[in-house]
């Protein structure tokens, strides 16, 4: 229940009450406020005191596509890996899900066609230009965050299933579509696959390849970076 | 929403 005196004391100023409602229609506002109500909540919860977040979230800055794509794919497998779902498409709050909705709208087939059927993975590209002139605006906020990659959805995809379901797929398309693109992006895919889903043990304030976080260091003025065992492992020379 | 309710749920907000 909300304090009776604040409210009482929020409710003798009204001016400033609606500047406080308004200030929470700007997103970057509210998910700030919310989130801090959400840790401070937590925090009481837990019993835990000193600084507010408590290293209960951090940062990690990401410095190649190879390590986007690895964290991207660590979020979304992440209610797979804690077994909160059965498979990674079932989960209520990752981008996958309307990532596979728009694949869906584009190719007009269902997910099990995608993930199993390579030609339609090229009737869907073809089908990509089309899309593009009348995007589906229930989606509308994946699209916009979708460029971050420098790859279609569809290659996106079949990384994720092959991080996901590598031993069932065995030696499929999808693997070799995946394994591609991977070995492209300068990691050897076995190797990268693992971090895919241990991403925040692998790394800690820096992901990337050996020569990123060696710069990283000399800029930081630091002698080494954790995560440079991982690196030299995964990347190729 | 009355100015009221709004109060109550920003004060449990921040």
């Amino acid at each position: 229940e909300a304090d009776a005196e604040r409210v009482r004391e929020l409710l003798s100023d009204l001016d400033e009450l609606h500047r406080r409602k308004y200030l929470l229609t700007d997103i970057s506002i509210f998910m700030a406020r919310w989130e801090e109500a959400v840790a401070r909540r937590a925090n009481k919860v837990e019993d835990k005191k000193g600084r507010f977040w408590e290293g209960r979230f951090h940062c990690q800055k990401l410095l190649d596509t190879a390590s986007i794509l690895a964290a991207t794919i660590y979020v979304e497998l992440n209610p797979l890996l804690a077994n909160i779902v059965e498979l990674p498409e079932y989960s209520q709050y990752t981008s996958l899900v309307k990532r596979l909705k728009l694949v869906h709208l584009a190719s007009g087939h269902s997910m099990e066609h995608l993930m199993d059927s390579d030609k339609l993975e090229e009737q869907a590209m073809l089908k990509e230009d089309v899309e593009n002139q009348s995007s589906p605006k229930l989606v509308t906020n994946v699209l916009v965050c979708e460029q971050f990659l420098p790859f279609g959805r569809h290659k996106y995809l079949k990384v994720l299933d092959y991080v996901s379901r590598r031993k069932r797929l065995g030696k499929s398309s999808t693997t070799a579509t995946a394994e591609k693109l991977l070995v492209r992006l300068g990691v050897e895919p076995d190797r990268w696959r693992k971090t895919a889903s241990t991403f925040e043990e692998s790394y800690r304030l820096f992901a990337g390849s050996p020569e990123l976080l060696s710069q990283t260091a000399v800029e930081k003025k630091k002698r080494c970076l954790h995560g440079m065992r991982t690196a030299r492992y995964v990347y190729h020379p | 929403m009355d100015d009221v309710e709004i109060a109550k749920r920003l004060v449990r907000l921040y």
